[in-house]
């Protein structure tokens, strides 16, 4: 799969702007709502058709040849829809199509055609693995079998992980449900105005999903692991066997944890320090006197993980940072040096102290990472947090701060 | 193919067909539109424009092509390229980049 771009949020909604001819409005509508719900099975995301003038994230239309957006259709056959990354929204099918809603090999299934492109319009681009629906030519699929592996993780990678793996939708208080809605209601007495008699009525408010909370815990917790600087701007961390995520330009953590090894494949939970270098922009994770290597987060290095040699090799490092090129790993109040290109440790005599090359930091260090030019250093049982400016190299000046708000993840 | 026994629904009568490749010209358009000429231009695949530096041949491109989607890479228009390329599919390029 090829992730490109998430929506900052994840309730959505669309708007039909015509409908297939042999359809009418309500059997394209449902068909819609099925190819949503195809991605709101595996991924925190809502959907729902906009009511009256309602905004919608997602403009859904039928076009012929030129339709003013550059990419002119081509008649039947040959290009049968297309959809633009987010935050665009637009998503367009071609109506010279034979459209169908069978399965059985004639016309093109327009619920596929669908899901296919809103997997665009919410960030992803087109895959090789010829078993997913994201492939770029058009083939048959049972709706049984939607959707498949690749896209799940395609879909996960943008925006975490869906624990039940029910579609949830949300219903305006306005609209008048789709068969497939389920309707939401909140536990409010209200008073209605017929004949002056108070009648509650009990509604149920959608129920905050759990991760919401624990995504706030995050901040109050250390994390086994702690890496970010990649191009994706994503800072990970690892927490036992979940991974959670943090994007500084949306401002907010996954809703839900991925498991880890969804996300670096070949990984053991429980990993001990983590750290993507910006050089080779390889990213290792450390376990026992082990080292994994990933060229990228699903592909492990060939002949890895490895054991690491040598005298003095740390165990379980609890940290690792990258400073002018080189990594250091943390043990014990400690720094040993890792070279990239032998895998192996380099340690001075007598070896060097936190404290030394990193002035004002504590020694009680738990955990730290490098993002962005700076040291973060998490400490315990004060539970502070340090931020060591690595160009001043010193610590910035209003540091150290609780880590409930001290670190940038939830400023 | 039409199952036997099951009569094959024509077309609409008033859909144009979309042209199919048949040619390295039509191919070179394709592999244009879909965001595998590296050069990044529509069309055009030693274009000046793009200065020396950027030489894409087609044969590069139908070597690209062929490799992504698991065909013999041959850098030739063969049988099972063409066939591929002429199947319905997204008009979106394979490379959001592009």
């Amino acid at each position: 799969y090829s992730a490109f771009r998430p929506w900052p949020n994840t309730t959505l909604k669309w708007k039909l702007n015509n409908q297939i001819p042999t359809f009418g409005r309500e059997k394209t509508r449902i068909h819609l709502q099925e190819a949503f719900d195809d991605w709101a099975r595996y991924a925190p995301l809502k959907f729902r058709e906009a009511v009256g003038d309602e905004q919608a994230e997602f403009s859904i239309s039928f076009n012929e040849g030129n339709h003013d957006d550059g990419f002119p259709f081509d008649g039947a056959g040959g290009t049968l829809a297309h959809a633009f990354f987010p935050k665009d929204g637009k998503v367009h099918f071609d109506s010279a199509e034979e459209w169908t809603d069978k399965y059985d090999g004639f016309g093109y299934n327009f619920r596929l055609v669908a899901s296919h492109e809103i997997g665009h319009a919410l960030g992803l681009a087109h895959s090789y693995d010829q078993t997913a629906l994201m492939y770029p030519f058009y083939q048959l699929m049972q709706p049984k079998d939607l959707l498949p592996k690749d896209d799940r993780d395609g879909i996960r990678a943008l925006y975490g992980n869906n624990e039940d793996n029910q579609p949830t939708t949300f219903a305006s208080t306005t609209a008048k449900p789709l068969a497939t809605t389920t309707t939401t209601t909140t536990r409010k007495k209200k008073t209605t105005a017929k004949g002056g008699k108070t009648t509650k009525t009990t509604t149920r408010k959608p129920q905050t999903t759990q991760p919401q909370v624990l995504a706030h815990d995050r901040c109050a917790r250390y994390m086994d692991v702690v890496f970010g600087g990649g191009p994706d701007k994503w800072l990970y961390t690892l927490d036992y066997d979940l991974v959670w995520r943090y994007h500084p330009d949306f401002g907010h953590w996954d809703t839900s944890g991925i498991p880890i090894t969804d996300v670096f494949q070949g990984a053991e939970p429980h990993m001990m320090a983590g750290i993507l270098s910006p050089v080779t922009k390889k990213i290792y994770l450390f376990k026992g006197y082990r080292v994994w290597r990933f060229s990228s987060p699903n592909s492990l290095d060939s002949g890895f993980p490895r054991r690491l040699f040598g005298t003095g090799t740390p165990y379980n490092p609890i940290a690792a940072l990258y400073e002018k090129g080189h990594i250091w790993l943390l043990k014990g109040g400690l720094l040993f040096k890792f070279h990239e290109d032998k895998l192996i440790y380099e340690f001075d005599r007598p070896p060097k102290r936190i404290s030394e090359q990193f002035p004002g930091v504590p020694k009680n260090v738990r955990t730290a990472f490098t993002y962005d030019g700076k040291h973060y250093f998490f400490t315990e049982p004060d539970r502070n947090v340090y931020v060591f400016d690595t160009k001043t190299k010193r610590i910035e000046s209003d540091y150290p701060k609780p880590m409930t708000t001290g670190w940038f993840a939830c400023q | 193919k039409p199952l036997p026994g099951k009569a094959h629904r024509p077309l609409k009568p008033s859909a144009s067909r979309a042209p199919g490749i048949k040619s390295n010209v039509d191919a070179l358009k394709f592999l244009s539109k879909f965001g595998y000429n590296e050069c990044g231009g529509s069309g055009s695949v030693q274009s000046k424009d793009t200065g020396p530096l950027c030489q894409s041949s087609f044969q590069t491109m139908l070597e690209h092509f062929q490799t992504v989607f698991h065909l013999p890479v041959t850098g030739k228009l063969d049988d099972k390229t063409l066939n591929l390329m002429n199947k319905p599919r997204c008009s979106l390029g394979d490379y959001p980049m592009g």
